[in-house]
């Protein structure tokens, strides 16, 4: 038998950098 | 050739590494080496907060202050911000309509086994902005 393992989950916004804040016009 | 380090150094973070399970803003599961351009782009249009800005890479320069860093500079979104960051050299990008990218695509596969290929001038990446500023 084979144990269920608690596997980290990364939100998809972790792996994009965030560069800069949109200017406004 | 002299040996080189294969530990993954610390301010790699973990979700890059080949196996690691990402959430899609829908609630989907990929894993890290399976992800899209449209996974971006499909969770940003359902963010209330975060959008997708594309990023040109204009330079990319070695760090003064360590061999293992290298300085890329990007032109952001439509006002052309001109921002730089300073990463490891292994540290992936993702390029859009492409996948993966580094400035050292070899180390990246070696640390991390994420395919990945070379992050050069010219490479539109993925980055998020906020979607309003009021």
């Amino acid at each position: 038998n084979v144990e269920p393992r608690s596997v980290p989950v990364f939100p998809w916004h972790s792996l994009v950098p965030f560069l800069a804040p949109t200017q406004s016009d | 050739l002299p040996p080189s380090s294969t530990m993954v150094p610390p301010s790699l973070p973990p979700y890059f590494i080949k196996g690691s399970i990402i959430q899609l803003a829908d609630g989907e599961l990929k894993r890290v080496e399976d992800l899209k351009t449209e996974d971006f782009i499909q969770s940003a249009e359902i963010s209330s907060e975060l959008k997708i800005d594309s990023s040109t890479v204009e330079r990319i320069e070695g760090s003064h202050t360590s061999p293992n860093f290298a300085v890329v500079q990007f032109s952001v979104g439509e006002h052309r911000t001109q921002v730089s960051v300073e990463v490891l050299v292994e540290y992936p990008f993702f390029v859009f309509g492409q996948g993966w990218s580094s400035c050292c695509p070899d180390r990246t596969t070696q640390l991390l086994e994420l395919p990945c290929t070379k992050l050069s001038v010219g490479d539109v990446c993925i980055s998020l902005t906020l979607k309003n500023l009021r």
